[in-house]
């Protein structure tokens, strides 16, 4: 007890039961609104490759995260017709941390190709924060846990690094905020189509993935306790041969 | 050990005990999330078989349910010593985690694995 002071301070954190936020999900009892689409299917399909009919994980599951949250664009900006660009600004709260959980990886899935009426558009995105790199996948990526493709118009994009070293750790209401770009076709007439109708949800979302931290946590203070007990024994020893 | 050598210890037979069917067991139970009342924010899966155990501690617990010296210990105090120290109580030991979909308050979907959600096995303790 007299040399781990950090461990007592994991004893003493009220975050870290994990099942009680079952408890707090439960607790609602009014509908809440479901995201249909492709959103939708795409997290219905990420389950069905996690776990059986019955909820159990399956023993080969690739996923590589015990949490998944699909964030969905809190708000959507229409920016004036930029020369051949369709420019839409979409915002994503980001909740509070939660203690027990850890950031693993940040990807934004989109809709690289619209086909709508009268317009064919190529599509990109770009997240809005200084020196952000993001990396597309490759669609040959071995070993990739994401899903495979289920429809060609939409892609993925990581962006785990701009979310974790420019946005993760920040205090306070934090928002991603991502532009997303479409071009007409070349050869035909730029004509400024309307974004009304279209939800934002139908052309990008953010995912998430958690890994728990308590037992990295555990393992890390178990290691500081380790390191300030072997150091107070070793400064005993020393007095002790003096 | 305690029966052999203590004469104010009865070695209690397991009939005695109660039959081996009243014994503490896991007993397969399934329900859905309709019935918890919880099927407007879980989307998947459907059905959940959490399970439950119920029987009867004997004082001779079977090495198989994993109980503790300390079971036998109240079981002891409870027939010998003081009524109002409670017999064990036949309790879930193991457990299976579960995944679920589930649809947050803002909107968001989330794939989450709880841990602790479906009894695999049980003791008396």
């Amino acid at each position: 007890k007299a040399g781990w002071p950090s461990i007592t301070r994991l004893a003493d954190d009220p975050t870290l039961p994990l099942n009680l936020d079952l408890a707090k999900e439960a607790s609602g009892k009014e509908m809440k609104p479901r995201p249909q689409g492709y959103p939708l299917r795409y997290m219905l399909k990420l389950y069905q490759r996690s776990a059986d009919l019955h909820g159990h994980p399956r023993e080969n599951r690739t996923i590589g995260a015990k949490m998944v949250r699909l964030v969905k664009p809190s708000a959507n900006v229409v920016r004036p017709l930029r020369g051949p660009w369709h420019v839409q600004i979409l915002d994503f709260p980001l909740t509070s941390n939660q203690v027990a959980y850890q950031l693993i990886r940040a990807t934004v899935v989109y809709r690289h190709q619209l086909h709508l009426v009268h317009y064919h558009l190529s599509c990109h995105v770009e997240p809005w924060i200084p020196k952000c790199l993001a990396k597309h996948f490759p669609s040959s990526e071995a070993g990739s846990s994401k899903l495979p493709p289920m429809s060609k118009a939409w892609t993925e994009m990581d962006i785990t690094h701009c979310v974790q070293q420019r946005l993760w750790n920040r205090k306070g209401r934090r928002i991603l905020r991502l532009r997303f770009m479409c071009q007409q076709q070349k050869g035909s007439e730029v004509l400024e189509f309307q974004w009304h109708g279209m939800s934002s949800l139908d052309v990008a979302f953010l995912l998430l993935y958690f890994n728990d931290t308590d037992r990295s946590v555990q393992a890390k203070l178990l290691a500081q306790g380790q390191e300030e007990l072997t150091d107070r024994e070793s400064s005993v020893l020393m007095r002790s041969a003096r | 050990q305690a029966c052999s050598i203590a004469s104010d210890v009865p070695c209690h037979s397991q009939e005695h005990d109660g039959s081996i069917n009243n014994q503490c067991s896991l007993h397969p139970y399934k329900v859905s999330f309709h019935q918890l009342g919880w099927d407007h924010w879980i989307i998947a899966p459907r059905l959940y078989t959490p399970n439950y155990c119920k029987g009867f501690c004997s004082r001779v617990l079977p090495y198989g349910l994993n109980s503790p010296n300390h079971a036998i210990i109240q079981s002891l105090v409870n027939e010998l010593v003081n009524h109002s120290v409670p017999q064990p109580s036949c309790v879930p030991y193991k457990f299976l985690p579960m995944s679920i979909l589930l649809v947050e308050a803002n909107g968001s979907i989330l794939y989450k694995e709880y841990e602790g959600m479906i009894a695999q096995s049980c003791t008396c303790r």
